[in-house]
């Protein structure tokens, strides 16, 4: 049968920053067809295909937080694959091969994270679960 | 078939969507 996809508006304009992306005008009307958990979803928008970030994408049903996880206080051990310096206030500066605690795993793919008495937002994409849960 | 994502982190959300999410 047909396969019924999400229908997500975009609700601020985005420019592409590399190839396979989509420009997205605010207000455009985009069917989802595969969600990464690192925030980049693959979009159908008329006949074009490519990739839109989900931070700027709303479903057109209302919020999706059923979707998105609840926040685990206790936190799941990943490990930084990728170093990453902080460009806004609520982010983590943090190097490669740092253990950190991930709190909660938004689906516009900037985790909340904790690193001692630290807590901000991470890329997941530069973050490997390490498969452990802390021991409080 | 369906490109590799992009291999930079996502964009943050514009900065008044930021402020509804807290």
């Amino acid at each position: 049968g047909p396969i019924m996809l999400d229908t997500y508006r975009v609700i601020a304009d985005y420019s592409k920053s590399s190839k396979y992306e989509l420009n997205l005008k605010a207000g455009d009307l985009l069917d989802i067809v595969e969600k990464s958990p690192n925030g980049w979803w693959f979009c159908q928008y008329d006949t074009q295909r490519g990739w839109a970030p989900a931070s700027y994408l709303e479903p057109l049903d209302g919020p999706d937080e059923s979707e998105e996880p609840e926040p685990n206080y206790a936190g799941e051990l990943y490990k930084t694959t990728k170093g990453y310096t902080a460009v806004e206030d609520d982010e983590l500066t943090l190097q490669l091969g740092e253990t950190i605690e991930v709190i909660h795993k938004l689906l516009d793919g900037w985790w909340v994270v904790r690193k001692g008495e630290k807590t901000g937002f991470y890329p997941s994409m530069f973050l490997h679960s390490t498969g452990e849960r802390r021991e409080l | 078939s369906i490109k590799q994502p992009p291999q930079n982190p996502p964009p943050r959300p514009p900065a008044d969507m930021r402020r509804k999410r807290l």
